[in-house]
């Protein structure tokens, strides 16, 4: 089992190298990939070389193999499918947000009580009716739901995702989420960030 | 100094012991605030205790002596004002969000390039044009910027931001910004959020 600052360290190791990739370098030293993911070489060798990316000493880590060992260790060797309840203003944030589509996390479906909303295709993702979501969720294989309601609403649409087999649940709404012990929840607080900044600028971080 | 990780327990504790205190509890042993915040209460121990937040053994801590003493090392002795760019979807989802001004942050300026919403007030936010950065920031005393526009504007309002005395800056878009050495930058990723998810739920984490 990892660390959660571990698989923070290897989502950057990865999306370093897949860029590197991309631009045809094809070895890299863990000073430079140190430097370009804001980790310690010490830290990067530790990292690549426990997870069986092995290096040659005084030349580096071949790129195409670190992305090999940590696309299988981050799950990436197949696409994660998404549901996203709550279609409000940041549901369609999240929904426009080129990044998850880069990164593997398709967002498959939406799901509201809108009228409005019920029925129609936002950037090819089609919108059901929140009370849908226990029959759509296993024909899609939805194993992830992003829970983007008001407080009031989170643990009934949170609940309905658990019952139609969903694993993990990323919880934007501000209230604390009960769930049973084999799903995994997320919880996001952007005041947190904001805390965070502020003890920045106050010098104590 | 303090790391990242001390200071996102620090604020789990203030957060709690808020909480408690608005319950009527006088009191918390290391154990209950260990267990309402997911961390052992040997760790609790260890931070409030090298805080300066001493407890009495057998008893516990006062909560009022808790929150007083992170409240001055989090910075919210005063409220922190915060200038928000770009007042689309995930914009309007920030503004709207309650847990901010809860926490003691405070929207108080929007700023946007569309003529459709500038010079209009969302939630007592007013709008402006992002040419009036310079001009308003300084004046309302805004000290940390949340940059919510579309990946190309990002640096230059960015830059805008801090010519405007801004000390910090919560980044939202995808792309890397470049900020002088006195400005704080922190970004915003929901992906890795998801990628996280998804190695919980592989097992890995
Ligand atoms: N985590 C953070 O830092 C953060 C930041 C901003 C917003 N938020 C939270 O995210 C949530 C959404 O914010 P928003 O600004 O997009 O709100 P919004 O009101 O714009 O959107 C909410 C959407 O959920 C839909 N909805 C309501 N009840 C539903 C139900 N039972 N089933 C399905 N859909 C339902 C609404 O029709 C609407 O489309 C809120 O809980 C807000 O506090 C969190
Ligand atoms: N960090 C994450 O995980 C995450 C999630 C969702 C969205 N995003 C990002 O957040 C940003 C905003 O997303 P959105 O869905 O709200 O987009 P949007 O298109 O709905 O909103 C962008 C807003 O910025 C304004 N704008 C554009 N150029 C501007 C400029 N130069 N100065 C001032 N305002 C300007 C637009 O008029 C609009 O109101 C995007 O970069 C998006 O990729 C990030």
């Amino acid at each position: 089992k990892l660390s959660i600052g571990t698989v923070e360290r290897l989502i950057h190791y990865y999306r370093c190298v897949e860029e590197l990739i991309i631009e045809g370098q094809t070895c890299i030293s863990s000073e430079e990939l140190a430097e370009k993911t804001g980790y310690t070489p010490a830290q990067v060798r530790k990292d690549l070389t426990w997870h069986g990316a092995l290096g040659v000493p005084g030349k580096g880590y071949a790129t195409d193999v670190v992305q090999q060992v940590l696309r299988k260790l981050l799950g990436k060797h197949r696409p994660r499918l998404v549901g996203l309840v709550g279609v409000g203003h940041l549901g369609l944030a999240l929904l426009r947000h080129p990044d998850f589509h880069k990164h593997g996390f398709h967002i498959v479906a939406g799901f509201d009580k809108e009228l409005t909303k019920i029925g129609h295709s936002i950037d090819g993702v089609y919108i059901y009716d929140v009370s849908q979501i226990e029959k759509v969720c296993p024909l899609l294989k939805i194993e992830m739901g992003l829970v983007a309601v008001p407080p009031l609403e989170a643990q009934k649409v949170s609940d309905a995702l658990i019952r139609a087999g969903v694993l993990g649940i990323l919880n934007f709404a501000a209230v604390r989420l009960s769930v049973p012990s084999h799903v995994h929840l997320e919880n996001v607080d952007l005041s947190i960030e904001l805390e965070k900044l502020s003890c920045r600028i106050e010098g104590w971080l």
